[in-house]
């Protein structure tokens, strides 16, 4: 996969933000100071000088644009592409950099569904110096976001891109190809643009001070979507990857990643991926929503009548292999779903579930990685094994411990649907357990 | 899949980020099944997963995940420029 490199000829290199974000809570100065300590990294180890211009003449114009804005590059909202930079060359666009504005821009964030702006910045220089993808892992020139690389100060570039950047420049005369840059994170850095610290104030989590505590509280719905857990609560969500490992003990907003729903919708009531075309259905009143990917569909919302006009509302919803069927839940009832012919099963509603061991109604179930369905009600869970139409022994047990990640103590509030209890900070939380003679001992939940 | 069921949004992502040429202008849309497989191969080795052809889930997951507009493979790109 090697090509022709294309390279700067000269070595003082300048750069601007043309345009800045329209909606982020990232402020200019930051996205700025991002940008130098992204350009910094590779000047830190190639003979290249990069110094922030005013004017329209700079090598390096940066742009935070939305859609088709005119390169031949158009960005697609949230998600997909999320931005790109031109190789060296003669043409006028030559080093430009773009990011996609449709984006949620983070730094320094728990969030995983934001886009970290320093990774994204640090990948786009590559090319506007030169570099192409590679498919190494390790690579920051890997195509695909990989999450955030940690603090901006303390970044150091994996070896391959190193490799990658001294055969097209050189190296930088302080540096040594085969020792650590132990010297180059010493120097005085008085006089760099300073970053915001991290701090209990930041606006990721700010904006989840009045979210759940996913330690305490009863979920609205609970599915299996492309072999990952989601467990919602009022506007927030919190997503489990196939390892059945929390993404991140902060919350997700609902509306920031399944786009299209209504803005004042405040929960939703169940959800399932459909089995036929892996679309994803979600529950609200009399309504429901389909969605592609993390899109709404055109012609949504639709009244449940759809399924069945004797079904008002939905507890819970999921796809059960075994039959190939969709089952909808309600006070007790269930009704029997057909994907494939799009209609109710006839006898449907039943009281009598073909689960044994289980509540006669319950907040939301799916079907797990392990083939077994699971049943959430209020704090608990029961799981019904594939080979088996009964709770295994031993259940119900705590959603919180063996899902999100709480241990016993965590599930400390008196207040059973604390919908509104504040976000309790993991990082060293008290573990009282082992509290005693006065001294307290801290203790991390991952 | 057959070619044909192959959805375009899949064989558009092939095409932007260099692991499938354009439509030959000649035969128009029609597209065999032996490019295709070819390009989701190549996609799969670029990214260091299982080289089968066949858009699994690990396939498809790995075209969802958010990433860079410029293309994998640029010789491809260079030769469509040609054309």
């Amino acid at each position: 996969y090697t090509q022709t490199a294309t390279k700067w000829n000269k070595r003082n290199l300048s750069w601007r933000v043309r345009t800045f974000p329209k909606d982020s809570h990232l402020g200019h100065d930051t996205i700025r100071a991002l940008m130098f300590y992204a350009l910094k990294v590779w000047s830190d180890i190639t003979p290249l000088n990069f110094h922030e211009v005013r004017g329209d003449n700079a090598d390096i114009q940066i742009d935070f644009s939305r859609a088709d804005h005119h390169d031949g590059y158009p960005f697609d909202g949230p998600g997909g592409t999320v931005a790109h930079a031109f190789f060296p060359g003669d043409q006028h666009t030559a080093g430009d950099t773009h990011f996609d504005d449709d984006e949620y821009w983070t730094f320094r964030s728990a969030d995983t569904h934001g886009m970290d702006l320093f990774a994204v910045a640090v990948h786009e220089f590559g090319h506007a110096i030169g570099l192409s993808h590679i498919s190494t892992a390790e690579s920051i020139m890997r195509p695909y976001f990989q999450g955030p690389v940690g603090d901006p100060l303390k970044y150091d570039l994996p070896y391959e891109d190193k490799v990658r950047i001294w055969q097209l420049y050189g190296v930088r005369e302080s540096v040594s190809p085969t020792r650590a840059l132990a010297g180059a994170k010493d120097v005085n850095t008085a006089e760099y643009p300073a970053l915001p610290a991290l701090s209990a104030n930041h606006s990721s989590i700010q904006q989840r001070r009045d979210g759940p505590d996913r330690c305490n509280t009863l979920f609205d719905a609970v599915a299996q979507i492309r072999g990952e857990a989601f467990f919602f609560k009022g506007k927030y969500f919190w997503r489990l990857n196939r390892s059945k490992h929390l993404v991140s003990f902060q919350p997700a907003q609902i509306h920031r990643f399944w786009r299209g729903l209504p803005p004042n919708m405040d929960s939703v009531d169940a959800v399932y991926e459909r089995a036929t075309d892996h679309k994803i259905v979600f529950f609200k009143g009399s309504r429901y929503w389909v969605f592609k990917d993390n899109n709404v569909e055109e012609g949504y919302p639709r009244p449940l009548t759809d399924f069945s006009p004797s079904l008002e509302s939905v507890d819970a919803a999921f796809y059960w292999v075994h039959d190939s069927k969709t089952y909808l839940f309600k006070d007790g009832l269930h009704w029997r779903f057909d994907e494939n012919s799009r209609r109710m099963d006839l006898g449907y509603p039943k009281e009598t579930t073909p689960w044994k061991g289980i509540p006669s109604s319950f907040d939301d179930a799916m079907r797990w990685l392990d083939g077994a369905i699971y049943f959430f009600k209020g704090k608990d869970y029961w799981k019904v094994t594939e080979s088996s139409l009964e709770a295994v022994p031993g259940y119900p047990q705590s959603t919180a411990r063996d899902w999100l990640a709480c241990s016993e103590m965590q599930s400390d509030s008196s207040d059973m649907d604390n919908s509104k209890s504040k976000v309790q900070s993991r990082q060293g939380h008290h573990d009282l357990s082992r509290s005693g003679n006065g001294y307290e001992v801290c203790s991390c939940s991952a | 899949e057959e070619p044909n069921q192959t959805p375009e949004v899949i064989k558009d992502w092939l095409a932007k980020f260099g692991y499938l040429p354009p439509p030959d202008p000649v035969t128009g849309q029609l597209q065999t099944q032996e490019p295709l497989t070819k390009a989701v191969k190549a996609m799969q080795r670029f990214s260091g997963l299982e080289e089968t052809g066949i858009l699994d889930e690990a396939t498809l997951t790995l075209m969802k995940t958010p990433r860079c507009s410029l293309p994998d493979l640029l010789e491809l790109g260079k030769v469509r420029r040609k054309r």
